[in-house]
């Protein structure tokens, strides 16, 4: 799920 | 993790302890929208329901926490602290905020990034912080006299969306090279409204004057 980069920003 | 990013958090946050820091020693909430503040304690709980089952950084989660506790604490303090909440704006503080939530959860079941429950709700967290912001714009052109605080919380509130467009670019050419529709047109729109509070905020500020936004 992390491949999509929004889910490590706040 | 880059520096617009990192910059974006700290000034989110930098608004936050500009926010509490207001209320705490003035003991006062005049001029401070709750209507904001509930929408903002939404926003965060449905975008980091991925709390506990997700683990991205140690930052990511702390920050995450202090987001959810201090807006919850902003209002609690708005809505039940006994001297707080008697300073409370409330005939002036009359946008239907209620009216925002279904147009912003209709869209986000059309346009979710995917079809389930977490990221539908995580698109109409997005969505929904785009407008949250105008019930105290709202409020602010109510006011006769916006106080110093006030006036650089709601700054840094835009200011920080905005460097987080400037971080998605930034990701774009050098990381991901992938379109992100939701959030970036979301982003611009949510800085946008911003837009005239900046530009009598820095005239404000440039000329050594009281914020005042015209009615």
């Amino acid at each position: 799920p992390l491949d999509r980069p929004m889910h490590d920003e706040l | 993790m880059n520096i617009f990013r990192l910059a974006g958090d700290m000034t989110h946050l930098l608004s936050i302890v500009v926010l509490l820091l207001k209320i705490r020693t003035t003991k006062s909430c005049a001029g401070i929208s709750l209507k904001t503040q509930e929408l903002y304690v939404i926003v965060f709980i449905t975008r980091y329901l991925d709390l506990f089952t997700r683990y991205v950084s140690f930052y990511n989660t702390a920050m995450k926490l202090v987001f959810i506790g201090t807006s919850v604490a902003i209002v609690w303090y708005m809505r039940l602290h006994k001297v707080v909440k008697q300073t409370y704006s409330r005939d002036e503080d009359t946008f239907k905020h209620y009216l925002l939530i279904p147009p912003c959860f209709i869209l986000a079941l059309l346009i979710p990034l995917e079809f389930t429950v977490t990221e539908i709700l995580w698109s109409f967290s997005i969505y929904l912080e785009a407008v949250a912001i105008l019930p105290q714009l709202l409020l602010l052109q109510r006011s006769s006299n916006i106080d110093n605080l006030t006036g650089s919380y709601v700054f840094l509130l835009g200011a920080y969306r905005a460097l987080y467009i400037v971080n998605w670019v930034y990701r774009f050419f050098t990381e991901t090279h992938k379109i992100r529709w939701i959030p970036w047109i979301s982003g611009l729109v949510q800085t946008a409204l911003y837009a005239d509070f900046f530009y009598y905020y820095i005239k404000s500020w440039k000329n050594h004057e009281k914020l005042r936004l015209p009615a």
